[in-house]
């Protein structure tokens, strides 16, 4: 295992063990400004771990992200590693970034399903739908590919076929990843920016999921969606789609950025990263990078409006 | 770990509802069948799924028959697959 975070590679995909490991290295090393929370367990008992980037004081606002629920999307994962240390490295450097965090912290989930992810590695990756061991669930992706809904409700456009993409789950917050962070951010309770990050279909999308009925923030979301697109575009020239989920790519219910919204976070986001057209899932390691890159410009844009629009 | 020698990623182009709805009965399926990568979301966007080399024949037919159109977006998953841990190896050491 990696015993320094200076001779990690930020442009390979990584197993659980040695993510973990660059997290306790990238903690010890940096911890004037970052530290290590475990917010729960996950099904398997694997700790569900966060990174908090505070430069200090109570109850500051906060910035939440999350990569990794959909295990098998490793560019997320990846992103997610590159971005962490890309905060570290451009404290006190970029101001922009740096008044974010002297008023706000930033708090990262890098690996959001460790089971799924777990699974990936010691399995298989390729294929998607695979029940989760002693699962009742035969079809949906749980150990795997996806923590379905994040909330997991029933409604409109959702689905209670467990093979469907917008299978509904059997209860409310059902899985103890998505108990995990709903506890800990309704305990927090000062969010002011979600963000959850998946791929690969180039799309940046704000609320609502469940209808095509525009939220009370429609304009103020979009203009922030364009921005933070545009200022993706500028570093490799990628397109993303943004929009509503509902209007850019389905209506279904019970999504992460609703429950946000809905939650009283105002500029919930949910990424969907690039994809070369050709590889999906499979994104070739030497795109880790250039996906982070761009990433990080749309994240700090989104950041940046939320740390100069407080409400 | 399992092999994907011959597994194939679709990306299929549905022109509109009707051809969807075709796409989302493959949901139905049993999973080993169809997997998923990008679901039938909209007729403007396209949908990718990993057929594996036993049933290439079968879902290949069902598409023509239907008249949807696709193209081969991953001609054998496995290779991409030891690429990607040839890569992975290769960074530990």
């Amino acid at each position: 295992l990696e015993r320094s975070t200076s001779s990690f590679s930020y442009s390979s995909y990584h197993t659980l063990e040695e993510i973990y490991s660059w997290i306790d290295n990238f903690v010890t090393e940096h911890s004037d400004i970052v530290s290590k929370i475990q917010i729960g367990n996950s099904f398997e008992n694997r700790s569900i771990l966060v990174l908090k980037f505070s430069t200090g004081g109570s109850r500051h606002p906060a910035i939440w992200i999350d990569t990794g629920i959909h295990s098998r999307e490793w560019i997320t994962h990846a992103t997610g590693i590159w971005t962490a240390n890309k905060i570290v490295s451009d404290y006190g450097k970029d101001r922009v970034l740096t008044d974010i965090l002297k008023a706000m912290d930033i708090f990262i989930e890098l690996v959001t399903n460790p089971d799924g992810f777990a699974f990936t590695h010691s399995m298989v990756r390729a294929p998607g739908k695979d029940g989760r061991r002693g699962s009742r669930h035969l079809c949906r992706t749980w150990g795997f590919d996806s923590l379905g809904g994040f909330i997991l409700l029933p409604g409109n456009g959702s689905n209670s076929n467990p093979c469907s993409e917008t299978y509904h789950g059997p209860s409310p917050q059902s899985e103890p990843e998505v108990a995990a962070i709903v506890n800990f951010i309704t305990a927090h309770g000062n969010f002011k920016a979600l963000i959850s990050i998946h791929s690969y279909s180039q799309m940046l999308m704000y609320p609502y999921g469940r209808s095509l009925e525009p939220v009370s923030n429609q304009r103020e979301l979009y203009d922030l969606a364009k921005d933070a697109v545009e200022a993706l575009y500028k570093v490799h020239g990628i397109e993303y789609f943004f929009g509503s989920i509902s209007t850019t790519l389905y209506v279904a219910s019970g999504i992460t950025v609703d429950w946000a919204y809905d939650s009283g976070i105002k500029y919930a986001f949910s990424f969907e990263l690039r994809d070369t057209g050709r590889y999906g899932f499979l994104l070739p390691a030497t795109q880790i990078i250039p996906t982070a890159q761009e990433t990080w410009m749309a994240l700090r844009t989104i950041m940046e409006h939320t740390l100069n629009h407080p409400y | 770990q399992m092999n994907f020698t011959g597994d194939q990623v679709l990306r299929v182009l549905a022109k509109d509802e009707k051809q969807l709805s075709l796409l989302r009965d493959l949901e139905g399926l049993k999973p080993q069948k169809v997997d998923f990568w990008r679901g039938p979301a909209r007729p403007s966007l396209p949908v990718d799924m990993r057929v594996p080399f036993s049933e290439l024949k079968y879902i290949k037919a069902y598409l023509e028959s239907h008249g949807l159109a696709y193209s081969i977006m991953i001609k054998d998953i496995q290779v991409l697959l030891d690429e990607e841990r040839e890569a992975m190896a290769k960074s530990r050491r």
